[in-house]
């Protein structure tokens, strides 16, 4: 027997707002310590791992390890039945081929219940080694949304150099090119508004900007964002998802020829 | 000219 209670709906809403964008369809693990997705995309440029801990619902009981495979448009469909201050519970039992979903208004005025078929999907969990960052960047998750899409416009990769005195995305393309400097907040009254760089040697590094725009789907979910870089390796870019867990989404850079 | 590398490149597979 499964069971995950969460008194926001709204928190699983964008949690798949974040992660449909890349994936189609994507394999909910769901052990005693909590509900894990890792997934790549199609092409095996990004990846999205996803992680909800089982303390953080305001109830969860997993009686044994399952994975359910879901078609994410097919659950964005369910979830979007759901009121925005609703309950959501998730449930299946041990070998079932149907997940349930209940949504409850407050005061319980009006329950509604939605099964939905699983899906059995090739699972690959991909290795990802441990990483010592050369940069780790912290920094407002809409003023990264922002600087997404506003270089998208340059051109289809953005570079992101990374120094002690601060971070700089820029790009190039047929119209021009743009650069856009953040240097680290000497003070700042509200935390979630600080950029800080941690550097132990600076970086530079090219990315797709499409992937980077749809990494910033995950921008509701938390106030702040974190860039982890190192030379020749993908970047991470995470987003808290308050006191329930994190999304992590990985991104190969691109190469020179 | 860049090319896009693959996460394969970087990560094991199982």
């Amino acid at each position: 027997m499964f069971e995950a209670r969460l008194v926001q709906s709204a928190i699983l809403k964008k949690v798949l707002e974040a992660i449909k964008d890349l994936l189609t369809e994507a394999t909910f693990d769901c052990s005693d310590s909590g509900i894990q997705l890792q997934a790549m995309d199609n092409a095996h440029v990004s990846l999205v791992s996803l992680n909800l801990r089982s303390d953080g619902f305001d109830k969860y009981r997993c009686d044994r390890n399952l994975s359910m495979g879901m078609n994410l448009g097919n659950m964005t469909k369910i979830m979007k039945c759901a009121g925005a201050e609703d309950t959501v519970t998730m449930k299946a039992q041990d070998n079932a081929d149907v997940v349930a979903f209940m949504f409850e208004s407050k005061n319980q005025e009006k329950v509604s219940d939605y099964e939905m078929k699983l899906m059995n999907l090739d699972q690959e969990h991909l290795g990802i080694p441990e990483t010592d960052y050369s940069c780790i960047v912290k920094m407002p998750s809409q003023e990264f949304a922002r600087i997404c899409r506003d270089l998208s416009q340059f051109g289809e990769s953005m570079a992101i150099s990374c120094t002690k005195e601060g971070v700089k995305f820029s790009s190039a393309g047929d119209i021009g090119s743009a650069n856009i400097k953040l240097a680290q907040t000497a003070n700042v009254d509200a935390e979630e508004e600080a950029v800080v760089i941690e550097m132990q040697e600076p970086v530079s590094l090219t990315f797709a900007c499409r992937y980077l725009n749809s990494f910033t789907k995950a921008t509701p979910l938390s106030a702040q964002v974190q860039l982890s870089m190192s030379a020749d390796v993908p970047l991470v870019v995470e987003y808290k998802i308050g006191e329930l867990g994190h999304i992590r989404y990985y991104l190969a850079p691109k190469i020179e020829d | 000219n860049r090319k896009q590398a693959s996460l394969l490149n970087f990560f094991k597979k199982p």
